[in-house]
Formats: structure tokens, sequence, C-alpha cells
């Protein structure tokens, strides 16, 4: 039952409280990218 | 010292429809936003191209050190995220201005030759996302309810 | 039983309102869009009377989810698609029905927030109705998909950011909502949506609005929205223990066991107080042989606090430090844990030694005859050692004494813990020694009491079982992988290090070449 929590894709070693924020799912072998997160941005910005 | 428990019936019919329910496991994007013009969906690609963003990839000062081109193709291609955001402020300290009507990026060539309370006007280069190259732009008035 | 006519109505007003959604001015004024729709539904008389407004949303929900399953099947067929081009497919469908929900709930009855309240009430009470229908029916044939997709989505679109404040009156109402729907969905009442469940309990806007205050949480209690968390992760563990106390790990158990690894590993470094504070209750809820689950909730600490190097200190000096003299937080009602048949006599022989046939009796009184795999209450076991030492605590503070391995000695409640490990046998001394390991956490009076009760009995017990067993229980979550409370390693490191103990001298400690090497690799490491 026990594995290397270090390998399970979070940065366990950041400081700030905020892993939750890039935090892709329990089955995510990585965090959320920038480009990837949805943020609520500027109307103007949605260009598209 | 514990020894096992003795599995009950009920936990065999919760184990079986776990098993088929993992078959049928969560595809990462049904519990993301819909976006049509750059899906979130991975790709295999070759092991040696880059698999993860370096770690600090999610800060304002490394946005800073991409070049103005990089920043416009993160502003008009990843809308709506993080990065558009972290991109259009770089741009900002590189002293680019977001005109929001043409939804354009302009930046002073020389200092105005008129500015009042309502525009300046001018020489700038803006970017044109059309031509996706930076043109120069003479006498163009940049009115001030069109700065974001 | 459904009307055609009333699943004619549906497919129109769908069919109509996905188009209107995704249309311009659909996308740039939806409350307008919305008000066309509510007037189209009231010509249909969909909106009648309570019932009718019943059965058209469940039919609503029942239609979105055949769409996505035969959508998904022909993906099966036609195989060639990549999923997420299906996927989106059905998304297309599973997005509008939750953008007409998440409209009618903000637009409804301006100003009236109950009513606002009752509408999502009553769609997440449909859409729970048709997800159990459907999980009981379909069996193997059940998709959790659009269930997931249509619960996430909705969730994100009601509490996500509210500048117009619309919601902001009923935010507690709205999150406590969802709370009940998740509660209900739990995995041990819907094990085929257990992965959906986690997703979404897991989901970083769960997380953050739940924990974070983000979104329509900005002004609510953080203490009820923990709550309402917390409830949901013993739930889960709930459903996995079973599976993980026999090490019955399928893939699917592995996938979920680990998925939980990484939810609570974002819990203990964003949100520690929360493992903090409910420790007690997730730990009873993890079985004695989940080492590395356990340590990983007794690993939290309050983020303001410094923990002092554990290496780099000897016990004189861990007895010194402020924070080892103050309660921890907690919220647990101690009299309550306790049946009222054990605490009555328990408190009488904390205050007075009497009766004296108390303590013999004490073992049976912890036993269960019907808990299958083991013939103790470990509940009980649990709260017994918790309520010994707090009782133990605040005798001590009356008494004006700091916490040591000498002023705990002589007292009745001792007694307790030496008597028990004395007339104990193996299972129950060692689920006896991990209630007390239990406590063994940050710096606090607990961690600091308890650590003085096992170097206590393990220096003044004249049978070597009770120090070997001592010794299993530190060592088993030593050797586990990190996380490592603190408290864990300031009690081992003090037994092999101060020469009271005389740990080396026990011929357990060298019973077989490995386990010298393995004491001498943790020794090293810690010293």
């Amino acid at each position: 039952l026990g594995y290397d929590l270090t390998t399970l894709g979070l940065s366990l070693n950041t400081q700030d409280r905020k892993l939750h924020r890039s935090f892709g799912g329990p089955w995510a072998d990585s965090p959320i990218r920038a480009h990837e997160l949805d943020v609520k941005v500027p109307d103007e910005y949605l260009t598209h | 010292p514990l020894g096992r428990t003795s599995m009950t019936k009920e936990f065999d019919l919760q184990l079986a429809a776990l098993e088929l329910a993992c078959d049928k496991a969560t595809f990462p994007l049904d519990s993301e936003k819909p976006r049509n013009y750059l899906t979130k969906m991975s790709f295999p690609v070759p092991s040696w191209y880059g698999q993860t963003a370096p770690s600090t990839a999610d800060s304002l000062e490394y946005y800073l050190r991409l070049a103005p081109d990089t920043l416009f193709f993160i502003f008009y291609y990843m809308e709506g995220t993080r990065a558009q955001l972290l991109a259009a402020k770089a741009l900002k300290k590189l002293s680019w201005r977001f005109h929001t009507k043409y939804l354009t990026w302009f930046q002073r060539h020389e200092e105005p030759k008129q500015i009042t309370d309502d525009y300046e006007q001018g020489t700038y280069v803006y970017f044109d996302f059309e031509k996706w190259s930076q043109r120069k732009k003479e006498s163009f008035t940049f009115e001030y309810k069109f700065l974001e | 039983y459904d009307d055609q006519e009333m699943t004619a109505k549906v497919e129109v007003i769908m069919r109509e309102w996905i188009s209107l959604c995704y249309s311009p001015t659909g996308q740039r004024s939806p409350q307008e869009s919305l008000a066309q729709m509510i007037q189209l539904m009231h010509e249909h008389g969909v909106l009648a009377t309570d019932d009718k407004i019943t059965q058209f949303f469940r039919l609503c929900v029942e239609n979105c989810v055949d769409i996505s399953v035969r959508v998904m099947k022909s993906e099966q067929i036609a195989n060639g698609l990549p999923t997420n081009l299906i996927r989106h497919r059905c998304y297309y469908t599973l997005d509008a029905f939750v953008k007409l929900m998440a409209l009618m709930i903000r637009h409804s009855d301006n100003g009236q927030s109950q009513n606002k309240i009752n509408l999502l009430k009553k769609l997440l009470n449909i859409i729970v109705g048709v997800l159990h229908m459907d999980h009981e029916v379909r069996k193997t044939d059940f998709n959790a998909m659009p269930y997931h997709r249509i619960l996430i989505s909705l969730f994100n679109e009601i509490t996500g950011p509210d500048p117009l404040k619309l919601l902001e009156p009923i935010a507690w109402s709205i999150l406590e909502a969802f709370g009940q729907t998740f509660f209900a969905l739990q995995p041990r009442r819907m094990p085929g949506f257990a992965f959906a469940w986690l997703d979404i309990v897991g989901h970083r806007n769960v997380i953050g609005r739940l924990l974070a205050n983000t979104g329509i949480a900005e002004t609510v209690d953080s203490v009820k929205t923990a709550a309402t968390y917390t409830q949901l992760i013993i739930s889960h563990l709930k459903f996995l223990a079973p599976f993980l106390r026999n090490i019955q790990l399928p893939k699917s158990i592995a996938i979920l066991y680990k998925g939980t690894l990484r939810v609570l590993l974002v819990i203990l470094h964003d949100f520690p107080e929360l493992l903090c504070e409910f420790h007690y209750v997730i730990c009873d809820t993890i079985p004695p042989n989940c080492v590395q689950l356990r340590n990983l909730i007794l690993s939290a600490f309050p983020h303001e606090m410094r923990l002092p190097d554990p290496f780099a200190l000897n016990f004189k000096q861990v007895d010194t430090i402020p924070e080892m003299a103050v309660e921890p937080k907690s919220n647990l009602n101690m009299a309550t844990i306790i049946p009222d048949n054990i605490r009555v006599p328990l408190d009488e022989y904390l205050a007075n030694r009497t009766p004296v046939d108390f303590l013999p009796r004490l073992p049976t009184l912890l036993q269960t005859p019907n808990q299958s795999g083991t013939k103790y209450n470990t509940t009980v076991m649990n709260a017994l050692v918790l309520y010994v030492g707090i009782r133990a605590i605040e005798n001590l503070h009356l008494r004006r004494q700091r916490i040591s391995t000498l002023s705990i000695a002589h007292t009745s409640f001792m007694d307790i813990f030496q008597n028990l490990a004395i007339q104990l046998d193996t299972e129950g001394r060692y689920l006896l020694f991990n209630g007390i390991a239990n406590q063994l956490r940050y710096p606090n009076a607990h961690t600091h009491y308890f650590s003085c009760v096992f170097l206590y009995l393990f220096k003044n017990s004249t049978n070597d079982t009770i120090q070997e067993q001592i010794t299993r229980i530190l060592f088993e979550r030593l050797v586990a992988l990190r996380p490592h409370p603190w408290g864990l390693l300031i009690t081992f490191i003090e037994l092999i290090k101060n020469p009271t103990y005389n740990f080396w001298r026990y011929e357990f400690t060298s019973c077989a070449p490995e386990i010298q090497r393995l004491f001498q690799n943790v020794a090293n490491t810690c010293v």
C-alpha cells in the first residue's frame, strides 16, 4: 500500500497554498498548465 | 495481528461495479470547459519533446522573458486562460497597449504628436494578427475610450 | 410512466434551446434567450405545476443521457473517431442543458433567493434520482460520463464568480445542496459512479470553493464548508476501507486509491488545518494496516507552525517547546464518543480508582462480538485512548504540572494504559498502541502526553512482549514511505538514543540480521 508520494505529479515543495488551483484531478500525472487553466478574462480578450 | 476481514456479498458487488466503471474511466475533458479552437486534448508526442512545462512557467517573470511574438501567440490562441492573462500583463509591462475596438496591441513608435484628454495621435507599431507581423501605422489616433 | 406528449415537448424545447444557446445572441445576451425559452415552456405548459416541472426536467436529464450514451456507443462502432471528438459531441448537448438550468436558477424570481435554492435542490434531486435509477437498472451498461459532466459543470456555473452578487445571499445553501448531492452519490451507494465522484470531489474548483472560499464562497463560513468536505472524504474512505484492509488491490481499487492519495496530498499541502482538526474521525475510518495513508493524515500541522527539527532535539528540549503544552484544536465532543456503559465506570475509576474490578473488566468491554475480522471495537478503543489522555492532561494542568514521563506516572490515567497493555492479547494491544500512536502528530499537548505514555510503558513494562510491540507499532510507521508525523519521529529517536530505555539490549532488536540492519538504518537516519 506504499507509494512514493513525490512521484504522483504534485509539486509538493511549493510554499504557497495554491496547489489545488492547478490540480489536474485525482488521475492527472501533472498539474494543469497555465494555457489549460480557464480563468475569468476581460470580455475584450475573447477575440475569437 | 489483525488478519483479514471476510468480504461480504455487498463488497463483492461493489467491486464488480467498480471494475466495470474502471473500463469507462473518466476522460480529462469530462470535467473541463470545452474549447473549440485550442482543445486541451493531449497528443502522444515523441518522448524527447518537452513533456512538462518548466516549473517557473506559471509566472509573470517567465512571460517577460518571451519574445513579443510569442506573447501575441499566447494571447490570441489561448483565449480565456491564465496564460492569456499572463501574456497580456507581460505585453503591458513591455509598453504595449490593447485596443479594445481593433482587438490589437499597439506600441508608441515615438512620442505622440498630440495628446488630449480623449486621445493621442502619432506613429505606432501594431501587431497585425491576420498577417501575423508587426507593422507601422502613422498619424494613428488612439482614442482612450478604447484603451483597455 | 411517461406520456409521449411530454417526451415530445421535451425534445422540441431542448432542440430549440440548443440552437438558441449556441447562437451569437445566445452567447451575448443569455438572459434574453432564457426569457424566450421560458415563454416557450409556458406555451407548452411544462411549467404549469410542480409535478410538470419535475417530469419535464427528469425527461430532459434522461434525454441528454440517452443522446450521450448513443453517441458514445457510436464511438465504439465507428472506432476511427478520436474519443475527444465524440466527447465534444456529447458535451454539446450536456453543456446546453446545464446552461439552461444555471440561467433558470440564477435569474428565476429576481430577489426571491429562496426560489433559486428550491429550484437548485429540485434539479439536483432529479439528477440524483435519474442517476440512481440508471445505475441500478443499466448496471453493466451504466455510463457515468453524462452525469459527471452535468454535475461538475453545474457546480462550476453556479458556484463560480458572481459579479452581480445574485447568489451571494444563498451561497452557503448552494454549497450545502451540492455537498448533500455528492454525499448522496457516494461510492458506497453508487460504486459505478465512484471514479466520476472522486473526480468531482477532487476537482480544483470543488476544493477551492469548499475549502478556500473562492467563487461564491467568499462570504461563507469555512468551518461549515470544511466539515462538509471532510464528510465526503470520510464516506469515500469507508468505501475503500474493506479492500485496503485486505490488501485486495485489483486495478480499479489501485487507481482509486492512488487518486485518493493525490487529493489528500493537495489537502495536506493547502489545507493542513482540516486534517489537523478532523484527524481523529478520519483515522478512525482508515484500516490499521494502511500505514502510509494514516501517516499522511497525521503529518498535517498548522500552516503557521514551524516544526522543530526532530533530529536536532533531545527529549529534554522537546519538553520545553511551548506548543507541547497547548491542546490541539478539535471539534470532537469527547463525552459522546464513548458508550456510557464504559464512560460512567471509567469516569468513576479515573476520579477515585474504584471500583477495583473495573480494570479487569475493561478488555471485555472493548470487545465486539459482531464486527467481522476483529474482536475489538477499534472505534471505542481509539475513543478510550483519546478520552483518558485528554482527562489526564486536564488533571496535570489542574495540578499545575508539566507533561513528562515522571508527572504522568502512578496516576489512575496511566493505570488504564498499563493494565490494558498487560491484560490485552496481541491483537488488542496492537489496536491500543495504534490508538496511542495516532496521537503522535505535530507539537501539541496530546503528542507530548502520548509520547510520554509510550516511553513510560516501554521503560516500566516487565514483559519484553510489550516493548517489542511498541517498537513494532512505531517501526511499521517509520519504514513506510514518507510522510512521517513529527511526534512519531521524536518518540522513536528518544527511544533509541536515550540509554534509559536500553533499547538495543532487547533481543528483538537483533532477532534477525535484516531486522538488525533495518533498525540500524533507521537509527542512522534518525540519529
